[in-house]
């Protein structure tokens, strides 16, 4: 395993054990800004760990990320490895971030499926769910974006177990959605939370259980849009952007909907590129340019959210 | 290590909701014959769906038969899979 994050190839995809190790030693390198934190084990019992960026303060309003929520989606985790790299290597500089991390913490996830994850490195490269089984019920897994409790089995997940959106038996029944519920709630100041999927290049926010607009969309609405507009000045992929269920299709129990109804104003889903035709095969050349766009959405997000505190 | 060769991501272009039912339908068969990448959702956007090589014929006559236009997104899965494989090999050594 690499000895340090400067000698890992972030234009690489990665195990596993990769990333936990890559993790450790992007903490022991830049103890001043980053730690991290268990907050929880999955199904099969590994860990699920956060990486918090804080200069100080106690219980600051944070912002939250999240990668690999669906497995197969190796691009949202390489993203994410990518952002955590750029922060501690941007935040001492000055400008929007440094402007940012005096004022807010961050908290990202990069793995928040890793019985999944490891799966699709060991067997199944296009595993979506997690890997929980219970008696009497056939089929493995349940998907994560689908066990949240907002709008929790209603149209656009499945109850069959079979299905790739099966929502589970109950809500939060998952232990890696269990985990994040009672961290974000636990911690009571998060104001904003950024899910990373992958592919076909959007940037949502919610609802996704219904068409009914949330109440400041207009706000989310141009946000979004500039997202979108500061990605696509970086290599000119074009996204398009707006609530869920309108610019996609209805889907319940999901994390941002849970978030915006938990009182997390700036809730946004993104589904990262594929460039048309490599869905969730894309390359590992596309990593870098992929995260390099993301970033400066995301940045717009988390300035958007500093200066609009509430 | 699951194979997938042979299997192919079919691009489908929906005209209309009744064309988009036709391959909501294709979800619910079972066993599963189609692993759905981008979910049949509206009109203006393609659904991707990977088709096992053993369904491949089914599954495009069932298209052709609907007058569903469709693409060839990926040809070989297995393809890139090895493609992914390797490159990751070649980061590490």
């Amino acid at each position: 395993l690499e000895r340090s994050t400067s000698s890992f190839s972030y234009s690489s995809y990665h195990t596993l054990e990769e990333i936990y190790s890559w993790i450790d030693n992007l903490v022991t390198e830049h103890s001043d800004i980053v730690s991290k934190i268990h907050i929880g084990n999955s199904f099969e019992n590994r860990s699920i760990l956060v990486l918090k960026f804080s200069t100080g303060g106690s219980q600051r309003p944070a912002i939250w990320i999240d990668t690999g929520i669906h497995s197969r989606e190796w691009i949202t985790h390489a993203t994410g490895i990518w952002i955590a790299k750029k922060i501690v290597n941007e935040y001492s500089k000055g400008g929007v971030l440094t402007d940012i991390l005096n004022a807010m913490d961050i908290f990202i996830e990069l793995v928040t499926n890793p019985d999944g994850f490891a799966f699709t490195h060991s067997m199944n490269r296009l595993w979506r769910k997690n890997k929980s089984t219970r008696p009497g019920i056939f089929c493995i897994g349940v998907d994560l974006n689908r066990n949240w409790n907002s709008g929790f089995g209603g149209n656009g997940s499945n109850n069959n177990p079979c299905s790739e959106t099966y929502h589970g038996p109950s809500p939060q029944s998952e232990p890696e959605v269990a985990a994040i519920v009672n961290f974000i709630t636990g911690h009571g100041n998060v104001k904003a939370l950024i899910s990373i999927h992958s592919y076909s290049q959007m940037l949502m926010y919610p609802y996704g259980h219904s068409l009914q607009p949330v109440a400041n969309q207009e706000e989310l609405y141009h946000l979004a849009k500039g997202a979108v507009k500061a990605l696509y000045e970086v290599h000119g992929i074009e996204y398009i952007f707006g609530s869920i269920s309108t610019t996609l299709y209805v889907a319940s129990g999901i994390t941002v909907d849970w978030a915006y109804d938990r009182g997390i104003k700036y809730a946004f889903s993104f589904e990262l590129r594929d460039t048309g035709r490599y869905g969730f095969l894309l390359p590992a050349s596309q990593i870098i340019p992929t995260a390099q766009e993301t970033w400066l959405a995301i940045l717009t997000i988390m300035e958007h959210t500093r200066t609009h505190p509430y | 290590q699951m194979n997938f060769t042979g299997d192919q991501v079919l691009r489908v272009l929906a005209r209309d909701e009744k064309q988009l039912s036709l391959l909501r339908d294709l979800e619910g068969l079972k066993p599963q014959k189609v692993d759905f990448w981008r979910g049949p959702a509206r009109p203006s956007l393609p659904v991707d769906m990977r088709v096992p090589f053993s369904e491949l014929k089914d599954i495009k006559a069932y298209l052709e038969s609907h007058g569903l236009a469709y693409s060839v997104m990926i040809k070989d899965i297995q393809v890139l899979l090895d493609e992914e494989r390797e490159t990751m090999a070649k980061s590490r050594r």
